[in-house]
């Protein structure tokens, strides 16, 4: 563990916990693209597959569980939780992600370290998380107006994996051995997918305005 | 196990 990693690891439970706020606050999910939080449940749930039998440390399991428990319970209110889903727009939150899920999967079983059930779904996990904000990303661009709560759970959500290039940089140069060129290179492209957001986040930051995406 | 990558980051 080294610092880089463990902050990734705490704005990506911020951006969870500013997620589960704006939803308890507010009873609403407005701007919210249920499909990025149906995609990340994926993401952990196949890239979680060895929580039981591969026991790393105790900060491990727990982040797992509560990345697990917290994607799915969302998803869960999204859909089930009678004030929540009748906040959500289906109409505007329309990108196709099966689309991207096939994409992953193909891509997985042709690039990974190794051709086995654990690795190649680990493989997808890191390809699907890459591109799971696009859905959220044409919702906020078509909404225009971001909500405080919304463009804070996006920034949070996009800086964590910032966090984990630079670990990634720490790793290359204090281990032996570097080998996650995967988690790597999927990790840049979905940083370089948050450019934008973070460009008019910083002037809408800057100019202490509403964060207001081009349509 | 050895041989079997070890994927210890979230």
């Amino acid at each position: 563990m080294n610092i880089f990693r463990f902050a990734g690891d705490m704005t990506h439970l911020i951006s969870v916990l500013v997620l589960l706020l704006k939803i308890y606050a507010t009873k609403s999910c407005s701007g919210i693209s249920l499909k990025t939080q149906e995609l990340y449940a994926l993401v952990f749930l196949s890239r979680y597959l060895d929580l039981f039998t591969n026991y790393i440390s105790l900060y491990n399991t727990l982040m797992k569980l509560v990345f697990i428990g917290s994607s799915l319970a969302i998803v869960w209110c999204m859909r089930m939780h009678h004030a929540v889903k009748r906040s959500y727009d289906k109409e505007v939150d329309t990108f196709r992600h099966y689309y991207l899920v096939l994409a992953c999967f193909v891509l997985a079983t042709l690039v990974n370290e190794q051709f086995t059930l654990r690795e190649v779904c680990w493989a997808f996990s890191i390809y699907l998380e890459a591109v799971a904000i696009l859905p959220q990303l044409v919702l906020l661009q078509r909404s225009g107006n971001v909500d405080n709560l919304t463009g804070q759970y996006v920034f949070f959500l996009g800086a964590y994996r910032a966090f984990y290039i630079l670990n990634w940089i720490y790793r290359y140069f204090t281990e032996q051995y570097f080998t996650r060129w995967i988690a790597c290179i999927a990790g840049i492209v979905q940083t370089a997918l948050y450019a934008d957001f973070f460009y008019y986040y910083f002037i809408s930051w800057k100019n202490n305005a509403k964060l207001q995406l081009p349509a | 196990p050895i041989g079997q990558p070890m994927h210890d980051e979230l």
